[in-house]
């Protein structure tokens, strides 16, 4: 799976998610990556996200608009609330995987429960970063 | 900040040990080219839906990722493709699900986001509304890759192997 969040000088947010799915998936199963509010959300009270992982876990927790819920009614920040929703919520449905996020104001979250993910990002001063592993 | 992107290339698989340094090099070269085409667009004031269609059709395009080129098998055999693109700024949403002829399936995404009064085409829908549009469409073979073509078969042989086993060990209960 692949996915990509961003925010523009008008101050919009936009998320995006494309997938293979899972290797060997049965015929017609459609996973989290296009149903909006599992695997891509966007909102620009709050951030946009995209997910990847098991995705039936995904749907099953209402991932990404759970983000985003939790910023907009508990005022947690991105960090706080990806961090609860993937090392909280997923864990306990026992889905693995991870999302990232942008926030209004450019905050970044990266959170996954497995060993790695492919990942990176970019901010107005023009350095890509790019991270693999958990210990990244 | 006045502007950024983030973007992922899936969590599957992904362990210290399992990439060479060279490996890691040509993913790190990938995701690189597609972050700064995104911020290319964002720095010009494009929009954060420019950007990430850019992004995402970047990896879709390479065959590193489980997305377009490059993606994984169906039991069929066959790759069935997924996307979805949200605008935070009015929450326009485009999806699309089961396509196996689309290069390109975020964009397709974004078409019906904008020039659909649904959110949500699957199949062959998705499919007749991508010719409407003038979507470029290729053939599945296109996407497969073979080392996603070798893992497929792998997986295979071992299903054979364990329904091959279950019927022997099956034969010796009845035997027995």
């Amino acid at each position: 799976t692949v996915g990509c969040a961003a925010l523009d000088k008008e101050g919009n947010l936009a998320a995006g998610t494309s997938t293979g799915g899972i290797m060997n998936k049965r015929y017609g199963r459609v996973g989290d990556s296009p149903i909006i509010g599992a695997g891509t959300y966007a909102n620009n009270t709050t951030c946009a996200i995209s997910a990847t992982g098991q995705g039936e876990y995904f749907i099953r927790g209402v991932v990404a608009h759970d983000i985003s819920s939790l910023m907009e009614y508990k005022g947690m920040n991105l960090k706080e609330a990806s961090k609860k929703v993937i090392n909280e919520k997923l864990k306990t449905l026992g889905g693995k995987g991870g999302i990232i996020a942008i926030d209004r104001y450019g905050n970044i979250a990266d959170p996954f429960n497995t060993e790695g993910m492919f990942r990176g990002y970019i901010l107005d001063d023009g350095t890509p970063v790019v991270k693999f592993y958990k210990e990244d | 900040t006045e502007f950024g992107l983030v973007l992922h290339g899936g969590a599957g698989s992904i362990y210290k040990g399992r990439f060479t340094a060279e490996e890691e090099k040509i993913y790190e070269d990938k995701i690189k080219e597609a972050l700064n085409a995104g911020y290319e667009i964002l720095k010009n004031n494009g929009t954060s839906i420019e950007a990430v269609t850019k992004v995402i059709t970047i990896l879709e395009d390479s065959p590193l990722f489980n997305a377009g080129k490059g993606a994984v098998l169906n039991s069929e055999g066959k790759v069935e493709l997924d996307a979805s693109i949200m605008s935070g700024k009015d929450l326009t949403v485009g999806a699309v699900a089961r396509l196996s002829k689309i290069k390109n399936p975020i964009l397709l995404a974004n078409a019906v986001k904008d020039k659909s009064k649904h959110v949500f085409l699957i199949g062959d829908g998705a499919e007749i509304f991508a010719v409407e549009q003038g979507f470029e469409f290729v053939e599945n073979e296109y996407f497969l890759t073979p080392e996603k073509l070798e893992s497929f078969n792998k997986i295979k042989a071992e299903e054979k192997a364990k329904v091959q086993s279950s019927i022997q060990k099956n034969e010796e209960f009845k035997y027995g």
